[in-house]
């Protein structure tokens, strides 16, 4: 069982 | 008042045939520096970064920074219209709500333009810290095209392990499983055929194929491919566009639960 990172989980809004 | 020409209009196409599956709808900033556009996939798992120079236009004029919001499957449909050897004006003035597409073919007997509503965009642009990446591998992008296709056939995810012995492509699914491993190969005659991998520690990540696969889209844009990977950040998988930028796919690993 895999869990998908989001790319909200490493980049953030500026 | 924004103006573009772009005489090999045919890089527009493929630029759009690259992301317009992946993503629905996007702001494109036009600015003194370029044509850009970010925007992710609607599960905000994968992200898309576009970059055309203002000097790789053959015209470029932006006289106030604007964002056009562009639903890509419309922009799409448009640029399909034009031929393959035409020349792509883009062109919008201040305050207006469209965006004017022409082309030219190249012996001028054919001029078509289509003018294209704008969209009021709500999205949130990301900042993308600098990093220094464990391991960057550089490969022909038909190759990793093929493998991406291949082992798609066998399961819905793939794992990228990079070693010294080189890059392994590894998948399994109901049938069985499958790994491909390439190495570094910088014997070829043509540049454009090298696989070049820059090790600074091994690591080992896995990525939902379906995503790879509609990365891969962007192969006619650039016959090489860069996958830059690090045990903590999503993958970056980088098309150069000739000499006048770069479309860039970040995608977030997956992790055991």
């Amino acid at each position: 069982p895999c869990l998908q990172k989001k790319i909200l989980d490493y980049f953030n809004g500026d | 008042m924004f103006e573009l020409r772009l005489e090999q209009g045919s890089l527009l196409k493929k630029v759009m045939e690259a992301i317009k599956d992946l993503v629905n709808d996007a702001n494109f900033d036009c600015s003194a520096t370029g044509f850009s556009m970010q925007a992710m996939d609607s599960s905000h798992v994968a992200l898309v970064a576009l970059l055309l120079r203002s000097e790789g236009f053959e015209h470029y004029r932006c006289d106030r920074n604007i964002s056009m919001g562009i639903n890509l499957a419309n922009m799409a449909k448009i640029l399909k219209c034009a031929g393959n050897d035409d020349i792509v004006t883009v062109k919008a003035d201040d305050g207006t709500d469209s965006v004017t597409f022409m082309f030219e073919s190249p012996t001028q007997d054919k001029i078509s333009d289509f003018e294209l509503k704008l969209m009021d965009i709500d999205s949130e642009h990301l900042g993308i810290p600098e990093a220094e990446y464990d391991a960057i591998v550089r490969m022909p992008s038909a190759e990793f095209a093929r493998i991406c296709k291949d082992l798609s056939s066998i399961g819905d995810t793939v794992v990228i392990s990079v070693t010294k012995e080189g890059v392994k492509f590894s998948t399994r699914g109901d049938i069985g499983t499958a790994n491909i491993v390439c190495r570094q190969n910088t014997s070829v005659d043509k540049p454009e055929e090298a696989t070049i991998i820059e090790m600074k520690e091994m690591v080992s990540l896995t990525f939902a194929l379906r995503y790879m696969n509609s990365f891969a889209k962007a192969t006619p844009l650039a016959s090489q491919v860069t996958i830059s990977l690090s045990s903590d950040l999503p993958v970056v998988v980088e098309y150069k566009i000739a000499e006048m930028g770069y479309i860039r796919f970040y995608l977030a690993p997956k992790i055991e639960e």
